[in-house]
């Protein structure tokens, strides 16, 4: 019988973390439009020795964490940041009552990396 | 409003929070645009600083409405069907927005507002007005058309009149002139039905200052 699944435990590895943005939460839904919020995501977790292939990091980011590995007081982990993000349209009115539709880049994050 | 929020206005190119007072009602093409890329797989690059619907450069779309009021009819009577002041704000534009497309749209109740007789036509014209106004004198239309019959939306380039991309100042005021044209003689009411006029609105596409950064690069 196989050993009973661990707890599904959050990989403690650096990846894409669920962040919706709410514009409704911040007062912002009489002048927005539309959309009325949206999956911007973050970043987060670990980048240890060895760094796995798939956490899209650089070159300097291995030898990082061999060095923090090896000296961890001295150097710290290499970060756990956006190394490919989507722009969003918005649909809002401005202080004239014109409508206006604004592309804006960098606003989901879809890949995360060790930089 | 705290630090927190004047910031993420300002990185959304805001300078202060806006409060609509009268919001009006959205155009069907924004929502066209904003759904169309809604359901883009991967808005690539070329998207981002680029209207597609419009095949022009840009990343902001703007609908503005008028402000303008009727204007008394001038000359020569009875052959004027109608005669608008259009004023448009655009005190919303940037500094540093480069125009890259402007388009005039005048919408008629009915679907077809036409001459009361055949063999007529209706003439459209458009001046560059004074703040005031009047026609600038002696100033060529920047649109002259004729037509049969005007469908309900009547979309007319502005781009070529709007020279070299600078948006056109704080405002913009222009002079709209529908006449009963070609051989009509002087029939009773030449224009047909003059109340089919609806509303007008201007739609520009602008370049903001990161894209023309991005494009710079």
């Amino acid at each position: 019988r196989s050993p009973p699944s661990p707890p599904l435990t959050p990989s403690p590895l650096c990846k894409p973390r669920r962040l919706y943005i709410s514009f409704s939460d911040v007062g912002w839904e009489n002048w927005i439009i539309a959309p009325q919020g949206y999956l911007a995501n973050y970043c987060g977790g670990d980048c240890p020795f060895p760094l796995a292939a798939e956490l899209n990091s650089t070159n300097h980011a291995v030898l990082q964490t061999m060095v923090h590995s090896l000296d961890p007081q001295g150097t710290p982990q290499p970060c756990c940041v956006p190394v490919r993000l989507s722009p969003i349209s918005i649909l809002y009115y401005d202080n004239s009552d014109n409508v206006v539709l604004r592309h804006y880049e960098d606003m989901v994050v879809d890949e995360c990396g060790c930089r | 409003p705290g630090p927190q929020e004047r910031i993420l206005l300002r990185s959304l190119g805001l300078s202060a929070k806006p409060s609509p007072s009268s919001p009006g009602p959205v155009p069907p093409v924004l929502w066209r645009i904003f759904h169309k890329r809604r359901t883009l797989a991967r808005p690539g690059e070329p998207q981002s600083c680029r209207v597609e619907e419009f095949h022009v450069p840009g990343d902001i779309v703007r609908v503005f409405a008028d402000r303008g009021r009727f204007l008394p009819e001038g000359q020569p009577p009875g052959r004027l069907c109608l005669r608008k002041l259009l004023f448009f704000n655009l005190s919303a534009l940037e500094e540093g927005e480069r125009l890259t497309m402007a388009q005039l749209e005048l919408r008629f109740h009915h679907n077809s507002y036409q001459p009361a007789s055949p063999g007529q036509v209706l003439e459209l014209r458009l001046y560059r007005a004074s703040p005031g106004g009047l026609p600038r004198p002696g100033r060529s239309p920047l649109v002259e058309r004729s037509f049969v019959q005007l469908r309900k939306s009547l979309p007319l380039d502005l781009s070529a009149a709007l020279k070299d991309g600078a948006a056109p100042g704080s405002n913009l005021a222009l002079v709209l002139e529908i006449s009963a044209g070609g051989d009509g003689g002087t029939p009773r009411s030449p224009c047909g039905s003059s109340d089919a006029f609806a509303a007008t609105s201007l739609l520009l596409v602008t370049l903001g200052p990161r894209c023309r950064a991005a494009r710079g690069r």
